[in-house]
């Protein structure tokens, strides 16, 4: 049988993918500095009228899957 | 979300623009004429005013380019990120440059470049993005008919702060 992926990594890559959107379109800034992924997830869930769960779930997903412009949403 | 920090702008109305190259998906000609509606839809409703210009300095130089291109912020391929712009300034200041590894169309195929230019030039004259969904300055694509678009409240209401209205 195809080996199950392990639970685990899924979500390290997920957790890689959602960091990776969120460093480059809600970049940590001065004022952002000591946020928790949770609480960086949540900012970014507020930005685009998500419910705020601070986890990545299935519309979050997908609003990160939407083409769209390079420049960050939240500016220094 | 509004603006871009400090909130710059250009200190006159009368900018120009230069576009340095083309994307092989498009007749030049409909590239020419996208650029140009989407300085229009800025022009229309501040006192803004852009000239074409094509080979002196510019205040807005426009680039179509892939993956690294010489700004450290490298396209990704198609899909994901479009393009981006940079804030009112000299130098790379106002620039906006365009991800050729996407289709650019003129119709509601792909990737449609008057929306986008018209999204990127809204940053080249100072404005982030916006939250509200339908705005123009929204981060993410979403098709409407250029023929009948008009710029929405939110983004009309933002330029304005920033450059007066048309009559002033």
């Amino acid at each position: 049988f195809p080996a199950q992926l392990k639970p685990e990594s899924r979500s390290d890559t997920d957790t890689e993918k959602i960091k990776a959107y969120l460093d480059k379109f809600f970049p940590i800034l001065e004022k952002t500095q000591s946020l928790s992924l949770e609480e960086r997830i949540k900012e970014m869930q507020r930005f685009f009228h998500l419910t705020v769960t601070g986890k990545l779930n299935a519309e979050t997903e997908e609003t990160m899957k939407q083409p769209r412009c390079g420049v960050p949403d939240t500016a220094d | 979300y509004k603006t871009f920090p400090g909130n710059p702008r250009w200190k006159r109305t009368h900018l120009t623009y230069k576009i340095v190259n083309y994307t092989p998906d498009l007749p030049q000609k409909k590239v020419d004429d996208a650029i140009r509606r989407a300085f229009m839809v800025w022009s229309d409703v501040t006192p803004l005013q852009f000239r074409r210009v094509f080979k002196t300095h510019a205040d807005i130089v426009i680039r179509f380019a892939r993956r690294e291109h010489g700004d450290g912020q490298p396209f990704d391929g198609r899909g994901a990120v479009l393009a981006h712009a940079f804030y009112p300034g000299e130098g790379i200041g106002g620039d906006a440059h365009f991800d050729d590894d996407e289709r650019w169309s003129e119709v509601n195929q792909e990737v449609n470049l008057f929306l986008v230019a018209a999204h990127e030039f809204g940053h080249s004259l100072g404005l982030g993005h916006s939250n509200v969904r339908g705005a123009l300055m929204y981060p993410s694509y979403s098709y409407v008919n250029p023929a009948t678009f008009r710029l929405p409240e939110d983004d009309r209401r933002r330029i304005q702060k920033l450059y007066g209205t048309k009559s002033s």
